[in-house]
């Protein structure tokens, strides 16, 4: 249903960020 | 300028966008290369993500009933697990090889993929979505163009019944899309002419009234109110023409750049 295609879309959008986030902080280490 | 024209899709992607922005310009900073760090776990996360994702996205297709969304959901769908593939490939290369280029390459590959899947997953559901508001649109301007072939009383009541619930439907669903959006010009055009309906409606009724009165009454008159509820249902119908075209907006034309 809608609210729950958006809310695995914000988890995904989520799990991105963070992935990207770490690789980030470990690159500017 | 906003770049996603609604809220809930602004708040999805563009913490995504920003950080994989930030990751094209680290990458082109440190081409040189450090070592990268093991990605297992935050690409064992995005895969699950994506896993769960597609699992909802196919159930929509198949619950849908807009041809639409039928044709265009499955490509998204597909782009997204491809990106996550290049993640996962990614990931163990680098589990290999700290300093792999071709690695980094296709982290960075991949993680535009998933923002632009899913940009193009709830772009597609989002459209199909404001298909629905234009359906319920339409119903009303179908009722509208009944309203001059409307002569009795009788006829007049059952007008009010079918369109009373498709008008509240329609000022419903506008109401909340246009909070929904983040283009200013275009929430202001949706609630100037929702509020237009609004007012237009009841003053419509009243003039179909008035109509139905005189042709009972012996006609005289009959011309000049059939005129003013004709009026008054092209202006109602400019209106919805108008809340039509501004819903299917989605992205910025150059007359509003300027």
């Amino acid at each position: 249903d809608a609210g729950e295609m958006v809310r695995q879309a914000r988890v995904l959008g989520q799990a991105t960020a963070q992935l990207i986030q770490s690789i980030k902080v470990e690159a500017e280490k | 300028m906003p770049v996603f024209h609604t809220k809930t899709i602004e708040g999805i992607l563009e913490p995504v966008a920003q950080q994989v922005s930030r990751l094209v310009i680290l990458h082109e900073e440190a081409e040189d290369g450090n070592a990268m760090p093991d990605l297992e776990r935050p690409v064992l996360a995005v895969s699950c993500a994506v896993a769960n994702l597609v699992k909802v996205g196919k159930e929509t297709i198949n619950s849908s009933d807009d041809p639409i969304l039928k044709q265009d959901m499955p490509s998204a769908l597909f782009r997204v697990e491809g990106a996550s593939k290049l993640l996962e490939e990614a990931s163990g290369m680098l589990k290999v090889d700290p300093y792999s280029g071709p690695a980094r390459k296709k982290l960075i590959e991949g993680s535009r993929g998933i923002l632009q899947g899913t940009s193009s997953l709830l772009l597609c559901f989002d459209e199909s979505e404001v298909r629905k508001i234009i359906r319920e649109c339409k119903k009303v301007l179908d009722y509208l163009a009944v309203a001059e072939v409307i002569e009795t009383m009788e006829d007049l009541v059952q007008f009010l019944k079918d369109l009373s619930p498709c008008l509240s439907k329609v000022s419903r669903e506008v109401g909340a899309r246009e909070k929904e959006l983040t283009h200013q010009v275009h929430r202001e055009i949706l609630i100037r002419c929702l509020d237009q309906v609004k007012t237009l409606a009841p003053i419509l009724i009243c003039s179909m009234k008035i109509y139905i009165h005189i042709i009972c009454q012996g006609g005289k008159g009959a011309e000049e109110a059939a005129e003013n509820r004709n009026y008054l249902t092209s202006r109602m119908t400019d209106e919805l023409h108008e809340i039509i075209r501004v819903l299917q907006l989605t992205t910025y034309d150059e007359d509003e750049w300027d």
